[in-house]
Formats: C-alpha cells, sequence, structure tokens
C-alpha cells in the first residue's frame, strides 16, 4: 500500500478521523480535511473535551481554544476563549483566512466570529451545569489557584492574594494530575 | 483535545486542534490548544505533529514545534515525539500528556507521559488499506 494519504488523531476519535478522510477522497485539501475532521468532533463533544457543553470554567461558562496550520505556507489561524461559537475550527480557518493575523481571543473574537456569519449561541448545556454545580457542591475543588485567601484547597472564593507561603522554597513546576481536566 | 494531522496523498500537511479546555479553570484562561507550536504544527517540508493534556504545563515546551524540529534532525516520527516527551519529563516528571507525530512521507507515531491512571495512550488513524479509522495505542514513557 502507497503510505499517503495519511490521518492521525489524538485519542479514539474515530469519528472526527472518517470525516477528514472523506474530504481528502472527496478531493478536499489536508486543510479541508483538518477543519472537517475537528469540526466533527465539535459536533459530537468528543469525550466531552471538545466542543460546547464541556469543562465549565470557574464561572460555569465553556469556552473554545482551536488552531489550524497550512504546512505548505506556514499560514495559521487560532482563536482562544471563544465565547457563545460552537465551531471554532470553522473561526480558527476565518482568522487564516479573512485577516492578516494569526491569533484572536476572547470577547472580541466572538463579535469577530458574529461579523462573519458564525451563529451565536449558548454553549451550556445541562451536561456543563451539572459537572458545575457538583463542583460547587464540593466547596469549588479542584480548582487552579495558589497564595490567596480563603484558602482554595478547602473553599471557593472570592479570592484575594496572600503572600506566597512557599517564598524561599525551590519552585517546581510538579503538580497534581488531574485526568479530568485536560486540554 | 482534539488534534489532528493530515498529509495528503502529494505530502501536503496541515495539523489542527479543537478543545473546550481545563474543567475549571479561572475565566480567560487558554490552554496549548490554540497555541502554534505547542497545540500544533505543521511545515510540509518535513511534517506534522499536534498534543493533548496538561495544557498549562505543555504549553511552557512547545512540544509539537519541538517534534518537527525531532523529525527535521531526522528522527523518526515515534522518536521525535518520544523525545518532545522526555524533553518536559525533565522538568515536570509527572505530567499528563500526549503527543502524535507524522512526517511527509506517511511514517507516524505517538508518545505519552505516565501519570497516575494513565499508562497507554489510545489515537485514531486512517491510511490506504483500511475500510474505516483503524484504533492503535503506545505504552507510556
Amino acid at each position: 500500500q502507497p503510505p499517503l494519504p495519511l490521518v492521525v488523531t489524538t485519542w479514539p476519535f474515530h469519528s472526527a478521523t472518517q470525516a477528514a478522510w472523506k474530504a481528502l477522497a472527496a478531493r478536499g485539501s489536508a486543510l479541508d480535511a483538518v477543519e472537517t475532521g475537528c469540526a466533527q468532533c465539535e459536533t459530537d463533544q468528543c469525550d466531552g473535551s471538545v466542543g460546547y457543553g464541556g469543562s465549565p470554567d470557574e464561572s460555569g461558562e465553556t469556552t473554545l481554544d482551536a488552531m489550524i496550520m497550512n504546512g505548505n505556507t506556514m499560514e495559521v489561524g487560532a482563536v482562544a476563549s471563544l465565547r457563545r461559537i460552537k465551531n471554532a475550527i470553522g473561526v480558527a480557518r476565518a482568522v487564516m483566512e479573512h485577516t492578516k493575523h494569526t491569533f484572536l481571543v476572547g470577547e472580541s473574537a466572538s463579535l469577530f466570529a458574529e461579523s462573519m456569519g458564525f451563529v451565536c449561541e449558548d454553549l451550556t448545556t445541562n451536561r456543563s451545569l451539572s459537572i458545575y454545580s457538583k463542583w460547587l457542591d464540593q466547596q469549588c475543588q479542584p480548582n487552579f489557584r495558589k497564595n490567596v485567601t480563603p484558602d482554595p484547597t478547602k473553599s471557593c472564593g472570592p479570592y484575594k492574594p496572600v503572600k506566597s507561603l512557599s517564598e524561599g522554597k525551590k519552585p517546581t513546576l510538579q503538580k497534581q494530575v488531574d485526568l479530568h481536566s485536560h486540554d | 483535545t482534539i488534534g489532528m494531522i493530515v498529509v495528503d496523498g502529494n505530502g501536503n500537511v496541515a495539523t489542527g486542534t479543537s478543545t473546550n479546555g481545563a474543567s475549571h479553570k479561572i475565566p480567560g484562561r487558554v490552554g496549548d490548544s490554540p497555541m502554534i507550536g505547542a497545540g500544533s504544527y505543521a511545515d510540509s517540508s518535513v511534517g506534522g505533529a499536534a498534543a493533548t493534556g496538561d495544557g498549562d504545563t505543555m504549553m511552557r515546551f512547545l512540544p509539537s514545534y519541538q517534534a518537527v524540529e525531532n523529525m527535521r534532525m531526522g528522527a523518526d516520527p515515534t522518536m521525535a515525539c518520544q523525545k518532545a516527551i522526555a524533553r518536559i519529563q525533565k522538568h515536570v516528571p509527572i505530567f499528563f500528556g500526549a503527543i502524535i507525530c507524522a512526517n511527509k512521507t506517511g511514517s507516524y507515531g505517538a508518545a505519552c507521559s505516565k501519570a497516575p491512571g494513565f499508562t497507554q495512550f489510545h489515537y485514531s488513524i486512517y491510511k490506504p488499506g483500511l475500510s474505516q479509522p483503524l484504533e492503535e495505542m503506545v505504552d507510556c514513557l
């Protein structure tokens, strides 16, 4: 067998791999295939870590990050902390094709997306709401806060900064591993 | 995160990622996925790579860019991925992360970092001769 074409996807997200392969079979470019495959995962909400209705932040909101890169031209489009728009990879492609920028983030990225015709909709679902309310019931554990008061390992915020309790100690990047909270 | 590498029949390489990030993140927090060279990287003269895992840690090492540069220096895709993961492990011995790599001629591989509850990384591929996607797996370093 010839080794090409080839689609490789993280995790067993087979529907995305299939969609990308179909895009290639329909004479789409490699870039088209990446966009189609990732968009399939956004629609499918692959394992809850892709797409709307997953990984709510401290205020219960789902926000999306995505990028797309053309290895021939080194063109890139990326969005981060995207609100109210489900098709993040589509917006990343729009950044590549309709701006001379590379990376748009946050509320303004959502406004750009709307101006490019992407549908504005609520990314919260019953599932993300239940994840959020369960977290609140567990005194907001786990969280990403440190050197704040009240003690972030025991309670929710709002938090205020405190002098670093570990001053003088050698800083370490090592932290608790949480398999259920990743990118 | 979904990370994806596509190499078309002529060796043109593209990569991409999409994710809703870490749960319970501080609003405004951005992970590694949209960061060029962290979430993914593509260079059709070499190949492509894409990453998934603890974005706060991985983005500091630009593992996808590193993996493509490893391939540029002659590593095969599996070795390129492994070296990118090992580089992070030097600083953060235990972290949750995985990376997929492919070169422009269609070879591919993956690597991951062993963490409590995570000792194997499963990923999905499609290549000529298959009639549907195939699940492959690597043991973590």
